[in-house]
């Protein structure tokens, strides 16, 4: 919250739209703006009434560089819009800058997003350190419900739940790298970096840099789902490779590559394999390895076909693993499989593990 | 030496970030850019942003800064 928690004193609060961006339909911003408002009324005992002229609590404006407020904007990009916390005057006012591309996909700077954060600081909302709160300072496109438990919690303080409150489902906190419970979703290689998936987000890690850096998975591929179950990287073609669910994507560093998604059976899966559970390319022999519940394919790229004799059992192939992998990669030689909050590394020369270790400590933890 | 024009530019993005998100205080340019304050407020800035905290202006401090964001402050009242 802001210093001395502003809020507004009742729960009745007047809005007024008082021009428009003509980047879009006057009816998709009054509807991107309801639908902000109603990701707050949600979860609060919060009602928005809509006024069309006069002085309402929150007014909502367009405007460019410097537009009344001695807070300018500054042209494209950069700062895309601001709000004041609850109070008279300007208290509660949001304004938009002008000079942004608004849409309402995820082309642009998606106005419905904006509008959602910005109305929760008209509320009385400061800023979130989480990542994947809607109130985190950082621009990004996501989908399915906005709010985080972050969030609800924040504006639950200050308003408190709403009485008729349908079930949401609100995104899950943050994944922290230390946790020690941690498990990871799918690891693989893209270009020299090693890329960890786990729920929403994923963590960029270099040789060089001694800290990951977690970002979004929507951040940068807009077009790959929310929950990542595997992923491989084929350096020969440099693409790599994403499963969720019964579909695959294949990137060409952050691109998609066309003709993307296709199902995952056209690699050979029975079709009664809903969802892989890990792939690894393993480049000294040409193969990839595919894990799903107990059982393991291998895939040769050079003729896409899947090698006969499979599916193999992992736990009398890979001793020491356990019979289930949750994600894999191929490193110096050494596969590291990861199942639950363990790391295993297995050396394929000599088909045995070599070190067990927590999750976390490939994260440098 | 003077600064390579590419790493001013820098300089003056991260002193501006600070200013308006952080509250760093104004003052003379190339005066803070070691000193205490700078130093102070962009460690406050890795820490909210859960970058490495080093006080320093890094590729990874610099890259977020860069990024489209809102116009509040992180810290502190907005009046």
């Amino acid at each position: 919250h802001f210093p001395r928690h502003p809020k507004w004193p009742n729960n009745n609060i007047t809005f007024r739209i008082v021009n428009y961006t003509p980047d879009l339909k006057k009816s998709d911003v009054d509807r991107a703006i309801r639908n902000a408002l109603n990701v707050w009324t949600d979860v609060t005992p919060l009602t928005f009434k809509k006024l069309h002229e006069g002085i309402a609590d929150i007014m909502i404006s367009f405007g460019s560089k410097e537009h009344g407020d001695y807070n300018p904007f500054d042209g494209p990009n950069g700062l895309l819009a601001h709000a004041y916390p609850p109070g008279q005057g300007i208290g509660g006012d949001t304004h938009f800058d002008e000079e942004e591309n608004w849409t309402i996909d995820s082309s642009a700077y998606n106005l419905f997003f904006v509008a959602a954060h910005e109305l929760g600081h008209a509320l009385g909302m400061s800023h979130s350190t989480d990542a994947g709160a809607l109130m985190y300072p950082v621009y990004s496109y996501t989908t399915g419900y906005p709010l985080s438990e972050d969030d609800i919690e924040g504006i639950q303080a200050l308003y408190g739940p709403n009485p008729n409150q349908r079930k949401v489902k609100p995104k899950p906190d943050t994944p922290d790298k230390c946790d020690p419970m941690l498990t990871f979703d799918a690891v693989t290689e893209l270009r020299g970096e090693t890329i960890i998936f786990k729920d929403r987000f994923y963590w960029r890690l270099h040789l060089q840099m001694p800290e990951p850096v977690q970002t979004l998975i929507k951040s940068t591929w807009p077009s790959i789902p929310n929950k990542v179950d595997a992923a491989y990287e084929y350096p020969e073609k440099d693409l790599v490779i994403i499963f969720s669910g019964i579909r695959m994507w294949a990137l060409n560093g952050y691109n998609l590559v066309d003709g993307y998604p296709k199902y995952i059976h056209k690699l050979g899966f029975p079709k009664k394999v809903r969802e892989i559970d890990a792939a690894v390319h393993i480049g000294d022999t040409g193969k990839t390895l595919f894990f799903a519940d107990e059982k393991y394919w291998s895939y040769d790229e050079a003729t896409g076909t899947m090698d006969s004799g499979y599916p193999r059992s992992i736990e009398e192939d890979f001793p020491g693993m356990g019979d289930e992998v949750d994600a894999a990669v191929y490193r110096y030689g050494y596969l590291n499989f990861f199942h639950d909050q363990m790391q295993y590394e297995y050396s394929y020369t000599y088909r045995k593990v070599i070190r067990i270790m927590r999750t976390n400590s490939f994260l440098n933890c | 030496l003077p600064l390579q024009s590419g790493d001013k530019d820098n300089w003056l993005l991260a002193e501006k970030y600070l200013r308006r998100f952080y509250g760093l205080p104004a003052g003379l340019q190339g005066r803070q850019r070691s000193s205490g304050p700078f130093e102070t407020k962009m460690e406050e800035m890795q820490r909210f942003f859960k970058l490495k905290v080093t006080g320093k202006l890094d590729d990874n401090t610099l890259e977020l800064m860069k990024q489209a964001r809102c116009g509040v402050p992180d810290i502190g009242e907005y009046n």
